[in-house]
């Protein structure tokens, strides 16, 4: 489904013989409609058509040299969207789904994000996903603060027949303290914390998750962040990626039609990873991260 | 020599970019800077105090026209409140937060757990139901959201209830067979209160970007909305994607969620939400 912004620019090059000057920044206009509406943040916007604009006048000079007047083999519209689109793919990044995992005797993977973007389901889907890679996950209910929060990890844990160690006399960063030494104690390998959502704004909130980190150094610090998220998202994961090191990000609801730019833009300003794509409510439903078909989609 | 009756470039950028930031969106932008443009006198032009007051004034203009609060008024049968909208957009706590208010008022609150499908759903609404010292109608696991509430409106209207708030499970808007469930539950309602849903409230997070207009586009198509919940607007985000919303479709704006505890709704004011976009 191509984009109005992307198709326009399309249609407007279609009659092109060349890319020039001239039409480029037209082009490049309609780009722009296209990625701000696909929620790309706005400064990683203009940094991209920066980008884009320096690649495409660099091969005009180039095309005027070797072609002169012979007819181009690729019409300029297809080529502009190619150069596009392959640059946007550079940006995402490589496909990089690896979870950091220690030898021995309990690695973590600790799920943070703010209120309701989908970290307990994904927190559950990321159990699912490691024993299929043949380890033994324990889910750790450390969000005490949201009514059922307990009962909701128990039943998706439940579903997948993976322990969860909850703890109703503790705060979070005991919770998780505690989990590591009962994960040996019951014989398993990876504990997923799935921690309370928060505002990065709630100096408190954010100080907790400092201290989780810091009592049990997770492997592993997943964003886990809502595809619908609009231009806050670059400052969203630059907070917490301030107060905790972040090592990856997971874009949940992708299922729906949010173009998603809020992936591209944290990859752009941060450079942390995204790791996987949460494509429905059910467990199964946790894909690893493929570049191509995040470009494709915020292109539109 | 430049006509004066231009904004300068600059100036369209730094206004572009406070707007586009705040999730206003492009196109709404752009619009807006166009009835910007044409609003302004001559002198105005070089004043960028004026401008961006009367950039404010504009938009506040837009959101007062929306700006309206859900009058529960009583009559003889039980008002319906259905609340529908997206995974996670905040519908379980805003059910909670309109429930409290009504019992701190003196009125008698039934709630209904409609959503049969998510983990812990129902048990998250029964506390709250503990809490507020609201009574919470539900059904047995994967029961039929429809007969849930079928069955709950037959308890209100038994028990003299004067307001029903039903729970609906988030779903993207772009499954059509949950859209399809909402409109089943929508006439279900009807069956045993014909003028029930009296009010469906779309919730809608602020911190959404363009697909927040989508959202409600397609819940309205699927089930006419009548009243729009925003929430979050403690967070960072600006909830520009409501002035998108409200341009293109109008829906009255009835609350804005400012935290997770039971006391954090207020009516939508667009005075204070206008303010608080420039803040
Ligand atoms: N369609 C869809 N829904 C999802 C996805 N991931 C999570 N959800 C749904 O989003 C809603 C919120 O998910 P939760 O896992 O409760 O979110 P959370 O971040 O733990 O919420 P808090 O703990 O309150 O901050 C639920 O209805 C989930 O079923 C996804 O990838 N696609
Ligand atoms: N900060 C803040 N958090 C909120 C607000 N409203 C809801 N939340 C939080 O957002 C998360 C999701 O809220 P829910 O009420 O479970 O959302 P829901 O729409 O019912 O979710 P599903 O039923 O899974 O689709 C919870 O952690 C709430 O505490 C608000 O106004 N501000
Ligand atoms: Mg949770
Ligand atoms: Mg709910």
């Amino acid at each position: 489904i191509l984009t109005k912004g992307f198709r326009d620019a399309r249609q407007y090059l279609q009659g092109m013989r060349t890319l020039t000057e001239e039409n480029l920044s037209e082009v490049l206009q309609m780009i722009r409609v296209s990625l701000l509406e696909a929620d790309v943040e706005f400064q990683v916007t203009r940094s991209f058509l920066d980008r884009v604009k320096e690649k495409a006048l660099g091969e005009i000079v180039l095309t005027r040299v070797k072609h002169k007047d012979k007819k181009l083999k690729v019409s300029p519209s297809d080529h502009f969207t190619k150069l596009c689109h392959d640059e946007l793919v550079q940006l995402m990044g490589a496909a990089d789904s690896q979870l950091s995992f220690r030898a021995k005797p309990v690695s973590a993977v600790m799920v943070v994000g703010l209120q309701g973007s989908g970290k307990t389901t994904t927190a559950a889907k990321l159990a699912r996903y490691i024993q299929k890679q043949g380890k033994r996950p324990i889910l750790v209910a450390a969000d005490i603060y949201r009514p059922a929060a307990v009962e909701q990890l128990r039943k998706l844990g439940s579903d997948l027949q993976v322990p969860v160690f909850s703890d109703g006399g503790e705060d979070p960063p005991s919770i998780c303290t505690k989990s590591i030494r009962t994960a040996v104690e019951v014989g398993c390998d990876v504990a997923i914390f799935d921690t309370a959502g928060r505002l990065t704004i709630d100096d408190v909130l954010m100080e907790e998750l400092r201290r989780i980190q810091e009592l049990t150094s997770p492997e592993n610090v997943l964003l886990v962040c809502d595809a619908m998220i609009g231009q806050e998202s670059v400052n969203i994961a630059k907070a917490f990626n301030e107060r905790i090191q972040l090592t990856g990000f997971i874009m949940t609801k992708l299922d729906g039609d949010a173009r998603g730019g809020a992936a591209l833009s944290i990859k752009e300003a941060t450079g942390i990873p995204i790791k996987f794509v949460g494509m429905g409510e059910s467990l199964d439903r946790l894909e690893e991260f493929r570049p191509e078909g995040l470009a494709s989609r915020i292109l539109g | 020599f430049r006509s004066r009756r231009e904004l300068d470039e600059g100036m369209t950028a730094s206004l572009e970019q406070i707007l586009v930031t705040a999730d206003i969106g492009v196109k709404t932008a752009y619009q807006l800077l166009e009835k910007l443009t044409a609003s302004l006198k001559r002198k105005e032009f070089d004043d960028p105090d004026a401008i961006m007051m009367r950039l404010r004034s504009l938009i506040e203009e837009m959101l007062v026209e929306v700006e309206s609060p859900l009058r529960l008024s009583f009559g003889p049968e039980p008002l319906v409140v259905m609340v529908v909208g997206v995974n996670g957009s905040g519908k379980t706590t805003t059910i909670a937060k309109i429930a409290a208010r009504h019992k701190a008022a003196g009125g008698k609150v039934l709630m209904v757990a409609g959503d049969t499908f998510r983990a812990a759903a129902v048990e998250q609404l029964e506390v709250w139901g503990g809490r507020i010292g609201c009574p919470v109608a539900r059904g047995k696991e994967g029961a039929d959201p429809s007969a849930v509430a079928f069955d709950a409106l037959g308890r209100a209207l038994d028990e003299g209830t004067d307001l029903v708030l039903v729970d609906t499970a988030g779903r993207l808007h772009t499954r059509v067979p949950l859209m399809e469930q909402l409109k089943k539950m929508r006439r279900t309602l009807a069956k045993k209160i014909p003028a029930a849903p009296h009010e469906t409230l779309l919730v809608i997070d602020a911190s959404n970007g363009q697909n927040a207009i989508l959202q409600a586009k397609q819940f309205n198509e699927a089930v006419p909305v009548t009243g729009i919940a925003l929430t979050k607007l403690d967070g960072t985000s600006k909830g520009g994607c409501l002035v998108g919303i409200s341009n293109e479709l109008g829906i009255p704006v009835r609350y804005i969620g400012i935290g997770e505890k039971m006391h954090d709704l207020r009516d939508f004011n667009a005075r204070d939400f206008t303010a608080a976009l420039f803040a």
